[in-house]
């Protein structure tokens, strides 16, 4: 009656609430937690202390460098063909303007295949990039690269429309790399809003300039910390079920569902198995990574570092693609874990979570895992808003929502419960 | 519960699914 009892106890028992109560505390306490800050070695140290407090094992941290970027004031003013402030955001890793900023024509293009058909009339100006969102994998890489692109022709700034398929004027960062051997030059996101304004005005032949002042700064890396906590297995502690999210969010908002919301869900997992006194008969380890909007940077060191220990890992799971109401699990691996898989989520019947998917893609922390064959999974939820509220100022608590995460934390648990207890490894390669 | 159509294209041995049945 194990999955019947976590059920219960989170819907409508003692446990109900509780991530979402956890999680609000936690955002509440610390808001935003951009890696480099001492904001988030700050909520480090909370997690591990509630870890402690809440009876997990085996608490601790693990060292890891992060790449430490700091935004500053920064704005961009529309002068002509007439005044508007326009909402926008550095991009992570961004140089910063001169001091008194950059004021230049403006151009707009639709894609990089336009930014290559106008290249002659590119050099001296500030490139808007006024991309098609199709989604957010395939669109990405203009905020990626755009500055990059632009450079190449000879742009001295770059605005790139936020990576989102709806907007209530809001921008939206996001990190932004710079090829070898071109210039870097600031860039920085707008809305969705301006940007297709900005194209009306440039197709009526307006002549656009445009202000840009940016303060972004990048110094030497500095040392953050991957943060984990298990419940000891029984019977095999040397094999390993990891449940993980990462801590570090973005430097607006307060990263309550990218990936607060991830973070606890693993993490609360955990919590309610110790306090049902459930113990599996392998490890069942949480690992909140930092630095995951800076590049994996934290997962990276942590799948360096236990290199040895990959034999072990049986199941690895990851939420970072919302919290909303769970439908089931996305899932990569060989089609027998699937049907193990199908077989577990089919005793989640009652609430409704019983799908798999394939591949596990909400999961980017685990991927190198993955990637060495090792079976895993990210949490199925309704998260078509998902992209609305990434990387802005509308990641806020509001978008957590406490029934979906007792759902949400009851399939995760028991999932992660049963994987690590049955007789059986998960299936691999 | 388990035997649904889903898992009967399953290849997993029925032991094993019986095992995972008993955690309901």
């Amino acid at each position: 009656t194990v999955v019947n009892r976590i059920i219960h106890s989170l819907l409508v028992g003692d446990l109900q609430n509780t991530t979402y109560r956890r999680l609000a505390e936690f955002i509440d306490k610390f808001g935003n937690r951009i890696a480099g800050s001492e904001n988030l070695e700050n909520a480090i140290d909370y997690m591990l202390n509630k870890s402690v407090e809440l009876g997990l094992e085996n608490v601790h941290s693990e060292e890891v460098y992060v790449p430490h970027w700091v935004r500053g004031n920064e704005s961009a003013v529309l002068i002509q063909p007439r005044y508007q402030n326009l909402n926008m955001l550095g991009l992570g890793s961004s140089v910063g303007t001169p001091v008194d900023g950059i004021t230049a024509e403006a151009v707009v293009v639709d894609s990089f295949e336009e930014l290559e058909n106008i290249a002659a009339h590119v050099y001296g100006k500030i490139v808007i990039f006024n991309e098609r969102y199709i989604s957010y994998g395939e669109t990405v890489k203009y905020r990626q690269f755009a500055a990059s692109k632009a450079a190449e022709q000879g742009a001295v700034a770059t605005l790139v429309r936020s990576i989102t398929p709806f907007s209530l004027n809001t921008p939206h960062t996001g990190w932004q790399d710079y090829s070898d051997n071109v210039t870097k030059i600031p860039t920085a996101c707008i809305t969705a809003e301006d940007s297709h304004m900005l194209r009306r005005m440039q197709d009526r032949g307006e002549r656009i300039i445009i202000k840009l002042k940016m303060e972004a700064q990048t110094f030497s890396p500095k040392l953050s910390r991957n943060t984990i906590a298990e419940i000891k297995g029984g019977e095999k502690p040397e094999k390993v079920v990891v449940v993980s999210g990462h801590l570090d969010s973005w430097d607006v908002g307060e990263g309550a569902m990218d990936d607060g919301g991830g973070a606890f869900l693993s993490w609360n997992s955990l919590v309610i198995l110790k306090y049902l006194g459930l113990r599996p008969k392998r490890t069942l380890r949480a690992i909140l990574w930092t630095a995951e909007e800076e590049g994996l940077v934290g997962a990276q060191a942590y799948v360096k570092a236990h290199k040895n220990e990959t034999q072990n890992f049986n199941f690895v799971m990851e939420s970072d693609e919302g919290t909303f109401t769970p439908l089931g699990l996305k899932y990569t691996g060989i089609p027998d874990g699937k049907c193990v898989l199908e077989a577990i989520l089919s005793l989640l019947k009652d609430i409704n979570t019983t799908t798999v998917e394939e591949p596990a893609d909400g999961g980017p922390d685990i991927t190198f895992w993955l990637s060495e064959g090792i079976p895993g999974a990210s949490l199925l939820n309704r998260a078509e808003s998902y992209f609305w509220y990434h990387h802005s100022a509308a990641d806020t608590m509001d978008v957590e929502d406490p029934e979906a995460l007792n759902l949400a934390t009851a399939l995760w648990a028991s999932v992660a419960y049963v994987v690590a207890d049955i007789t059986a490894d998960m299936p691999r390669k | 519960t388990i035997f649904n159509n889903e898992v009967n294209q399953c290849t997993i041995p029925p032991e094993l699914q019986k095992e995972i049945a008993s955690y309901k």
